[in-house]
């Protein structure tokens, strides 16, 4: 179970957001372009937040967040 | 088991509720147009509700909400 | 196990039977025109009700509810 | 596991046969015309039995009572 | 791991077959012309016979009893 | 893991045969033409014999027994 | 994890090889032509001989052995 | 897991390999022109060695052996 | 569960992300171009990051990082 | 988990490579034209090398070794 | 979990890499040309680095290093 997430700009966040009872950022990734990030679920993150220009790919389809 | 949501506009909401036997929002992720978050169903959140015009990926299909 | 549900007019509502030797509701979920719950069968969920217009989503199929 | 089941006309019954050495009903669910019913087998529903007019989805395929 | 048979006359009998050592009926569901049973294979049940003309969904096909 | 008989003339016979060292015939149900018998792989039925013109429904293909 | 064999004339034998150490015939079963028989890989059949003219249904294919 | 043989001529030979730290032939079975054999991976083979001409079939496809 | 990734230049690197509370840089994988690292999800790395030019493919499908 | 490699000339040879922290060669089967070996990964193999001119079946397609 | 390397020159090497905390170089497997090594993903190897002219076969698809 991940996701791969590819920068289509610079500054691309990707957050990992806390499994459990209460739900906080425990970490931030910064993607420069062009730069991939593949990122499972985990023990800790049960949720993935991205921002700024990038193409994310899920085994649901793919998708291109701004 | 995972869903994915895409803001289309400003003040997106995703809301967590509450495995068990009672059913509460126990989180709200706002997300802004463009952002994505890729939540998984967990040992604390077994449904989720989705305000605001978004694109939702599931398993089941795409649809879009108001 | 999830099942989505689009609400296509206000008033929609998505019922959570109990599991168990009786059945009752549990929890009653409100929806209004174009949101969207996505809904898992749990320990406490082994049958769910849907009344009003909206769109269900299941791996059975896509049903429209009135 | 789950059947859904659309009622086509009021008064359609959804009815839960009981597992086990004896088979009786211990629930029957009624549905108005447009309602849905989408429900597990569980360990205490081991058969189902839909009367009225209805559409019933099931992983064999789609199929309209009467 | 289900079957779903729906009745095509009244009349039609759905039968269970015992699981284990001995074989013997230990359940008959009677269905009239319309109606729908939809049973599991269960610890209870190994083998199901179907008499009357009934329209039979299974994994390995659809067939029509007489 | 079952397979689904559906006679073509009267007296069609199905018969189990033992799981474990000794293979012997423990029983045999008899089909009129029409009836229809699903019947799975047991603890207690290892094989399965038909005889008599049917209908054999399996995950490897549909055969006619004569 | 079964196999169906169906016999093109009389005569045809399906052995049963043992599992384990040694490999011997544990069991012999005789089919008439047109005589179907299903039977599983089990605790005590590794391996399965046909002789005479039969048609072999497997998850790998059918072949007709001779 | 099992493979199917059919030889195509007389003679041809299946041989066991035993599984564990050293590999040697601990059974052959021989098949004249036309019979079939199926075979398993068990707790004592973990290599089969066809010789003569056979048609070999296992998931990964049918080969023909010389 | 693994990706691959080739290298498209010279000086690709493959880092490997801390699984865990905390995320951190584990292990960098430098590949000339040509070159092609296999690499799995595991105990100690559950998110993969990718810089430089390089063909990357995953289940979810193939991309290029530059 | 196999593979099967038929051999295309005489004198193939196909090289269990030991499972663990050292890996050296644990068994080396020769082939002559036209014979046929279906090996699994075992508990003492987890590489497999082959020489010689043969075709390579795996589940990731064929190959052919020279 | 297995990957198919094909030698397309001689010189090609198949480099296993350390499962654990730290990742080191455990063993090298030297290919001449047209030689295959069939390598799975072990509890000592988690990653599979290539040097030189190979055909690289995985479950993601198929690649040529250089
Ligand atoms: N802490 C939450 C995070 C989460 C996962 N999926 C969600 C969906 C909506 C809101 C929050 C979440 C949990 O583990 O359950
Ligand atoms: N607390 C409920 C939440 C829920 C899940 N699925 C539902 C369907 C309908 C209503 C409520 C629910 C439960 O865990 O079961
Ligand atoms: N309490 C019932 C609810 C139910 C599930 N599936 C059903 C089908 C028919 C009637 C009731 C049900 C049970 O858990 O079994
Ligand atoms: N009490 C029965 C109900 C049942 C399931 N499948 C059936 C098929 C036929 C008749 C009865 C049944 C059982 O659990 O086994
Ligand atoms: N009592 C038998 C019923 C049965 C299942 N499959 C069969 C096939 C043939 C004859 C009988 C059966 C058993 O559990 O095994
Ligand atoms: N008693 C045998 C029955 C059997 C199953 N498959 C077979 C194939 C051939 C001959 C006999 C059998 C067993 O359980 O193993
Ligand atoms: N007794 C052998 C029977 C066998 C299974 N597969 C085989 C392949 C070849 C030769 C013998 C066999 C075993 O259980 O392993
Ligand atoms: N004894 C060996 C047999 C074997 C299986 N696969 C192989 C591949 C190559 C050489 C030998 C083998 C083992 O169990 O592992
Ligand atoms: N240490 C984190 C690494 C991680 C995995 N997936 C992520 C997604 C976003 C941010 C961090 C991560 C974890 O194991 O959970
Ligand atoms: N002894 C090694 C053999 C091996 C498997 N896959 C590999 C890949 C590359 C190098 C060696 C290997 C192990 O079990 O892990
Ligand atoms: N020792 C590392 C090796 C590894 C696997 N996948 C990786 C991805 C990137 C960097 C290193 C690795 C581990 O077992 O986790």
């Amino acid at each position: 179970n991940y996701v791969m997430v590819q920068a289509l700009e610079n500054g691309v966040t990707i957050i990992g957001l806390t499994r459990g009872v209460s739900t906080k950022f425990h970490h931030t990734e910064k993607l420069d372009r062009g730069e991939i990030l593949i990122a499972q679920f985990t023990e800790h993150t049960s949720a993935i937040k991205i921002r700024g220009k990038a193409k994310v790919f899920t085994e649901l389809g793919v998708a291109e967040s701004e």
